[in-house]
């Protein structure tokens, strides 16, 4: 999976 | 970072702040969830155990904290302020925490997306997130006034996951349309379970009448 698993949200 | 994200983190910030606010001025809680705002504290801790193992930026890790910390000072002034602790509508604020715990953490065992301790308390803390509010809606349904205030927070709260579907429509066309059904499905009904306040918070304001949901 890409890095942008929205885990970069809050 | 996209302006529908910032928006909506803005959003969630300010409702807290509104929060904070009502009960540190006024040093009343009259009108709010305690069962909702011990879910939040349960959301935030299980959704932010990354803090400890990836850093993505200072504004990230800063809001983290910031909610953290905020949260867990409201449950603090619900439950322990001598003069605020008062003011909670208790046997009202009926909801049972572990109706909507316990289901979510299995939905979370059996759906998501690696299955690692972190994620899938991330998916949890998502899936939690999307119901935490009923609490609150049931107890503002049961309460005769509803101030400014409360109404104000629970707007802004509803509003903040509104604008995230918006910023998830934008990053799925922006960035390589990655598809992640846990969050989008899930902010997508807890925005719903807003729909109905939504209608009579727009409904109270237009008409310049105080706010009360039916019964």
């Amino acid at each position: 999976a890409k890095t942008s698993s929205l885990k970069d949200e809050l | 970072m996209n302006v529908f994200r910032l928006a909506g983190d803005m959003t969630h910030l300010l409702s807290i702040i509104i929060l904070l606010l009502k009960i540190r001025a006024t040093k009343s809680c009259t009108g709010i969830s305690l069962k909702t705002q011990e879910l939040y504290v349960i959301v935030f801790l299980t959704r932010y155990l990354d803090l400890f193992t990836k850093y993505i930026s200072f504004y990230n890790t800063t809001m983290k904290l910031v909610f953290l910390g905020t949260s867990i000072s409201i449950v603090w002034y619900m439950r322990y302020h001598k003069v605020v602790k008062q003011t909670y509508n208790k046997d009202q604020d009926t909801f049972r925490h572990y109706f909507l715990a316990i289901p979510c953490f299995l939905l979370a065992l059996l759906i998501h997306h690696e299955f690692t301790v972190i994620e899938v308390l991330w998916t949890f803390s998502i899936y939690l997130e999307a119901v935490a509010i009923l609490p609150q809606l049931v107890l503002l349904q049961r309460s005769r006034n509803i101030d400014n205030l409360t109404g104000n927070y629970v707007f802004l709260l509803g509003a903040y996951r509104a604008l995230y579907l918006v910023n998830w429509v934008y990053r799925y066309f922006t960035e390589n349309h990655l598809v992640r059904w846990i969050p989008w499905l899930s902010g997508l009904v807890q925005t719903t379970l807003y729909a109905d306040f939504f209608y009579y918070y727009i409904k109270s304001w237009k008409n310049n009448e105080k706010l009360q949901l039916p019964a």
